[in-house]
């Protein structure tokens, strides 16, 4: 299971 | 709609209109002060700045950007957190990049992003996210040193 919460981010688009 | 989202919604409208002829000095003391101050003002706020950093109109994404700054120094670490976080910093890759909205982005909008990533990396070494972020522009060839 994805642990949400705190450091809950997307990932990083790319230029 | 929530009285914190509709009052920090009036109080960016206001901070950055493209009329201002100067800064509205107690709409943005008043943006950071609730930014702050409520629960949640942190998540609405930057989402709020997130949408006018990339408003069409140059005079409201400068000022826009020039408020995201000062929250920088005035709201404290939570809110460095929240913007060093990629779901933010997406939104500013996105006005620098020519995939994205590079290409109807101003070179003054384009540059002043920049030069607050810049700034942050030295500001808030912390939020490591800041670095990776301006790496990959620079790997992508969107800064040239």
């Amino acid at each position: 299971p994805v642990i949400r919460g705190f450091s809950d981010d997307e990932p990083l688009v790319i230029a | 709609m929530d009285v914190v989202t509709t009052s920090l919604e009036a109080l960016i409208q206001r901070a950055t209109n493209s009329q201002n002829q100067k800064p509205d000095v107690a709409a943005i003391e008043a943006f950071c002060v609730l930014l702050t101050k409520e629960a949640e003002g942190i998540q609405i706020g930057t989402k709020l700045l997130a949408t006018h950093i990339q408003s069409l109109n140059e005079s409201e994404a400068l000022q826009a950007l020039s408020l995201l700054d000062t929250c920088m120094k005035r709201c404290g670490p939570l809110f460095h957190a929240e913007v060093g976080k990629f779901r933010f910093l997406n939104e500013m890759i996105k006005l620098v990049s020519p995939k994205y909205l590079g290409d109807r982005t101003t070179a003054s909008v384009r540059q002043k992003v920049l030069q607050l990533l810049y700034g942050w990396i030295k500001e808030y070494p912390r939020e490591l996210k800041i670095k990776e972020a301006y790496e990959m522009l620079k790997k992508q060839g969107v800064i040239e040193e």
